[in-house]
């Protein structure tokens, strides 16, 4: 008996979701940052995020369509941490760290937020 | 991605979802 393993599958299945979430095919729910809204899939937003987790393991939050966050946060700190669900790559522009940091905070992304205080410790002159 | 410095991080990236409740 053999098995093989292909390694870039993961990538490749993440890849072909992004693609998916660009094109608005099955995605299932808005997220209203202030005034920007963002087009999503419920299981990879639950896949990456605690607060998404608890939300739409919710019965009573898990049909919702639409979820608005919390007005402090940033909406392009939320674009980037989107983004980085859906690639792997944490965009980290000097400018922003602190409202990515803040966000991931906020949607329980701890993994995230420990390596941004990595970065920015490491950073400091 | 051209030209950006990239760090891999080869920790854990996200939350674990329970095998159950």
């Amino acid at each position: 008996d053999s098995c093989i393993q292909f390694t870039r599958h993961a990538s490749d299945v993440l890849l072909n979701l992004n693609r998916l979430r660009s094109r608005d095919i099955l995605t299932d729910v808005t997220i209203l940052v202030n005034r920007q809204q963002f087009r999503a899939h419920k299981t990879v937003l639950m896949a990456c995020s605690g607060l998404f987790y608890t939300i739409f393991t919710d019965s009573l939050k898990c049909n919702l369509n639409a979820i608005s966050l919390d007005p402090k946060v940033d909406p392009e700190g939320f674009a980037i941490l989107l983004e980085f669900m859906y690639t792997s790559r944490l965009t980290l522009k000097e400018s922003l760290i602190m409202a990515i940091m803040n966000t991931a905070i906020y949607l329980q992304m701890d993994h995230v937020v420990d390596t941004c205080h990595r970065f920015i410790k490491s950073s400091d002159p | 991605y051209e030209g950006v410095n990239t760090i891999k991080e080869m920790g854990r990236s996200i939350h674990e979802i329970p095998r159950q409740e």
